[in-house]
């Protein structure tokens, strides 16, 4: 048998999922809908892993369209990892009907964390050279399949627990106002773009010069590298604990400035009530986060604030005001 | 041709474990780093 590898994937922060079923009769799941990954994989029923025993899981006998291949597949994620077959099945997303789609089936999650998370598996959105073994994501699936008006999908996130959508196929004018501007993708991999410039109080204080910076569905943060996020968390007076999260003072929001990330030359401002979270038992925590590389990552913090759309025909990126 | 997927907006495993005083611990056992996630995402440097 072959092995399959895909790559590291983080559940820490992730917090928008959707549901999906896979099978004849249809089993169901929730899934996040990751644009920073390329496979789609939930729990198989014969894993007897602690973090499989609270989620759906997969039952291959009960489906009457399930093809096995042969196939493993062995999956890192955060603080654990999963290591699982490949099957073969109708996977349904919404109505869009999705047949013979091949996805990956967890035997084992040793991560003694994912045993929290409410969400069962993962559906990556990312482009197919970033998907385990060459199998074909379940996206460009359905445009095979001739399901969608156009080759493209679109990303609306709400601070609200409910009110979020996917759209596959379109637009919905309804989610934003103004126009939409139009951001060539940079690497057809994950839904990367170049970034001109980080500003704070009119000073650019991050990736000057330019920098690299992927928009991410599955991180709910906005990440960047240690002396990019360290600027920015000075200019705003946020302080760090020992554990790396950085907090700053509640009643201090309202005077904190926009963070301006300028894209194509266009300026995309996100507020101080944007990039903060209050949790009940603390101070105000901020939802930027250092990474080891030089790479920005903006995630949902970014998302809920400008319509995302994922343009696959054009390999481009557009946004506008959400 | 358009088909829109509602999602929900779930605590992040990050809140739970916060709750459950279960973070810090996690922070002591694991170097969490969220580039790991694209090892094949190219850098201008």
């Amino acid at each position: 048998t072959e092995v399959a590898t895909e790559p590291l994937l983080n559940t820490l922060d992730m917090e928008y999922y959707g549901n999906i079923s896979i099978g004849t009769p249809p089993q169901d799941f929730t899934v996040v809908f990751d644009t920073g990954s390329s496979n789609l994989w939930v729990p198989s029923v014969s894993c007897t892993s602690l973090a499989c025993q609270n989620h759906q899981t997969f039952n291959p006998s009960q489906s009457s369209t399930y093809k096995s291949t042969g196939q493993n597949l062995s999956i890192q994620y955060g603080t654990g990892d999963m290591a699982g077959i490949v099957g073969s099945d109708t996977v349904t997303v919404a109505s869009l009907v999705d047949t013979n789609q091949l996805f990956g089936l967890s035997i084992t999650e040793p991560g003694q964390f994912f045993v929290h998370v409410k969400f069962d598996g993962i559906l990556g959105l990312g482009y197919p050279n970033l998907a385990a073994d060459g199998i074909t994501p379940v996206f460009d699936n359905l445009v095979n399949e001739s399901l969608l008006e156009e080759n493209l999908f679109s990303v609306y996130l709400s601070r609200e627990t409910t009110g979020s959508v996917v759209i596959f196929g379109g637009i919905d004018e309804s989610y934003f106002t103004g126009s939409i501007n139009w951001i060539s993708v940079s690497y057809q991999g994950y839904w990367q773009i170049s970034m001109d410039s980080i500003i704070v109080n009119g000073q650019e204080i991050a990736c000057s010069g330019g920098c690299q910076a992927i928009i991410d569905t599955g991180t709910s943060l906005v990440a960047g590298p240690p002396s990019g996020i360290n600027t920015i968390h000075s200019a705003v007076g946020a302080r760090q604990d020992t554990y790396g999260e950085y907090h700053m003072n509640c009643s201090s929001i309202s005077a904190m400035p926009d963070v301006i990330f300028v894209i194509d030359g266009v300026q995309y401002p996100v507020s101080a009530l944007a990039y903060t979270e209050q949790n009940d038992q603390g101070p105000c925590i901020s939802s930027f986060q250092n990474t080891s590389g030089d790479l920005w990552i903006l995630g949902d913090v970014f998302i809920r604030v400008y319509y995302s759309i994922f343009d696959r025909a054009n390999n481009r990126i557009g946004l506008a005001k959400a | 041709g358009v088909t829109k997927l509602p999602l929900e907006r779930g605590k992040k495993l990050r809140e739970v474990l916060r709750e459950k005083g279960l973070l810090h611990r996690f922070f002591q056992h694991h170097r969490y780093d969220i580039a790991t996630k694209f090892p094949h995402a190219f850098s201008d440097r």
